[in-house]
This record gives C-alpha cells, sequence and structure tokens, in this order.
C-alpha cells in the first residue's frame, strides 16, 4: 500500500472547507464528502453536494437534521432517494427548520451511488488500505479537539466510541511525531490545519485512536452507464446534438 | 508565574479575539461570563503548548467561549449504533503482502 495517501492532491476533495455552524449535522457533512469523493474517483466529476438536502429530507428514522445523526443512515437515503443534488440547488441553512425542498430530480444534476459497505472494524491496517481506494467515513471521540491547532493529535480521548462523524481523506507519517490519518473536519478552515486534523495512526488499541477504527463506512458506486450522464459528457451531447440540429437546417 | 499573563493582556486578547469571530452577546453580564471562560480556555492552551513534547498544538479558535459541556451537546452529535455496523465487507479487508 502507498506510504502516503492525500485525496485533495487526487482532486477528490472539495477544496472549499465547509462548516456545520451552531448545527450538529457532522454526519451531514460526512457523508457527503465521502460521496463527492468517490463520484470524482468514478466519474472525473468533482460536484460540491448538498448537506442540507440530507438534513431536511433524511429525517425521522436514524437521522434527526441537527440533532444528529450518522453518515452509514445517510448513505441509505442517497441509495432510496436515487442520488443527492449539488449545494448549489440545494445550499446550506445551517439549520433543520425548513421541510424536504422538493428537487425535480429529472431536470437537475444528482450524483447517485450504488450501496454503502463497512470496513472490517477495530482494524487500522484494513482501514488503511480502504483510505488508499477512496476517502472514508468514520466516528472519532472529539470533545478534547476542540481547540486543535495543529500536529498529530495524541492527546486524550472523551469516549471509547467516537461521537463525531468525520471524512479520512488520506494518511501520511511525519517525521517527528510519526503515522496519521488525515481528516477533514466540519468546523470551517479556521479550526486545525485549515479545517484540517492530523490524528495519530497505528494505535496500540485496535479501535485506533479515539475510536477512528471503530466504524469505518463508505459509498459504493459502480463505474456504471450513469457515468455516461456525468455532467461533462451531458453538456459534449447537448453540443453534438444542437450542431447535428443546425447542421439539418442548413 | 511570571509567564501567565495579566488579566488587562488577556482582556485585550479577548477583546480582539470577539472582533475577529464576530461575536456579540445580548444578556447582561454575559459578556463578562463569557469572558471568563475564555481565560480559564486561554490558560489550559498556554499551558499545554508551553510544554515542548507535545505532538500538537492547541490554538484560539470559533470556540474560544464556550465550556466543554456547552461545545460537546452542540458541536458533537455523531452517532453510531452497533445494527449500523452490521454489513462488514471484506472488499478492503487487508491480507498480508496486499499491493
Amino acid at each position: 500500500l502507498p506510504d502516503e495517501v492525500d485525496w485533495r492532491e487526487r482532486g477528490a476533495v472539495v477544496p472549499r472547507v465547509k462548516a456545520q455552524g451552531d448545527c450538529g449535522g457532522c454526519w451531514a457533512f460526512a457523508a457527503v464528502g465521502a460521496v463527492e469523493g468517490i463520484n470524482q474517483i468514478t466519474t472525473g466529476e468533482l460536484i460540491s453536494l448538498s448537506e442540507q438536502e440530507l438534513l431536511d429530507c433524511d429525517r425521522g428514522t436514524d437521522n434527526f437534521g441537527c440533532t444528529g445523526g450518522g453518515a452509514v443512515w445517510a448513505f441509505d437515503f442517497i441509495i432510496k432517494n436515487d442520488g443527492i443534488v449539488s449545494d448549489e440547488v440545494y445550499p446550506y441553512s445551517g439549520n433543520d427548520t425548513a421541510a424536504c425542498k422538493a428537487i425535480e430530480m429529472t431536470t437537475t444534476r444528482v450524483v447517485t451511488i450504488n450501496g454503502r459497505e463497512v470496513v472490517p472494524e477495530n482494524d487500522e491496517m484494513s482501514l488503511k488500505k480502504a483510505v488508499a481506494h477512496q476517502p472514508i467515513t468514520v466516528m472519532i471521540s472529539a470533545a478534547n479537539m476542540s481547540d486543535y491547532k495543529s500536529g498529530v493529535y495524541k492527546g486524550p480521548c472523551s469516549n471509547l466510541w467516537g461521537d463525531h462523524n468525520v471524512l479520512i481523506v488520506g494518511y501520511g507519517t511525519s517525521p517527528d511525531e510519526g503515522d496519521y490519518w488525515l481528516i477533514r473536519n466540519s468546523w470551517g478552515p479556521g479550526w486545525g490545519e485549515g479545517g484540517y486534523l492530523r490524528l495519530q495512526r497505528n494505535f496500540n488499541e485496535p479501535t485506533g485512536k479515539c475510536a477512528v477504527a471503530l466504524a469505518p463506512v463508505y459509498p459504493i458506486k459502480s463505474n456504471s452507464s450513469s457515468n455516461l450522464l456525468s455532467p461533462s459528457v451531458f453538456k459534449l451531447v447537448l453540443l453534438l446534438a444542437f450542431q447535428l440540429i443546425s447542421l439539418a437546417l442548413l | 508565574t511570571d509567564s501567565q499573563r495579566n488579566e488587562a493582556e488577556v482582556r485585550t486578547m479577548y477583546e480582539q479575539w470577539l472582533v475577529k469571530n464576530g461575536k456579540n452577546y445580548n444578556g447582561l453580564g454575559e459578556k463578562e461570563r463569557r469572558f471568563k471562560i475564555f481565560a480559564d480556555n486561554l490558560k489550559s492552551i498556554e499551558e499545554h503548548n508551553s510544554d515542548p513534547n507535545q505532538s500538537y498544538q492547541r490554538g484560539l479558535n470559533q470556540f474560544s467561549d464556550l465550556t466543554a459541556d456547552e461545545f460537546r451537546s452542540t458541536y458533537l452529535r455523531g452517532k453510531v449504533e452497533k445494527k449500523s455496523v452490521s454489513d462488514v465487507e471484506e472488499r478492503y479487508k487487508y491480507k498480508e503482502g496486499d499491493v
């Protein structure tokens, strides 16, 4: 497996670090980041997707808007919903007071996934193999990380099962501080290393540092015909059609 | 200790932090209450950072006027239940020698 991976360098991570604001919607940001990643890896298109659609529409069974939830169930919603739209179409409002907006899915570009799976738990080597293939959502116990600023976090963890959903977008080794997971958070670019956290990797507990290896989940997207509908190909087909029509009219 | 800041210095930092983070408080006395929380957080941060053996640095940010409980109740809402990890797949199961 590669010694270092950083999906930001591979263009599979939206450059703008998003901020959940005073809303407990971390689960939506983790899920959206993972879908943005696998979509780019599979189709070549990096599209910033809508956390707000999840907060407003995936509500009432396992996920509860700003009150909390888990990326694993957000993936199930996206599959049932036949996709998720961009945050251009369904922008973030930072609260969950609105009802689910009815988006005309046929005319709007949506990103679909075909399933979701769980990485073998309590196994940082399997998690490393997974991250080498795509960004992975994880739970970490983050109560002691509110003022993390830089470096490889080896500090205290608040519980054993995790309380904050985030996205691993890479891993590496620091010459001074050792192995780390590269984690994209949803607390804005002013937190941590430009919005990112480096968390100790290859910890002496199977759960990983701060429960990182306890419940890693990822979406699956097959390389199927849906790519023919990716926005760039869609535009190309449209252009070609107009060309043919204009030729026919001449 | 002399390395600890005096209150005037901390107040100046607090005022700068308020502007930088666009904070303003409504309730009477709220600003003073928040100042005490801010000062405690700053003290804890500086004690941590003064230890050269730490692997990471801590610093002021948008959460610096919150108590640990307030931070936890608003921003830590991820949840995982055993049932959600029921379908562990072998796709990424690591085997010795994996390339």
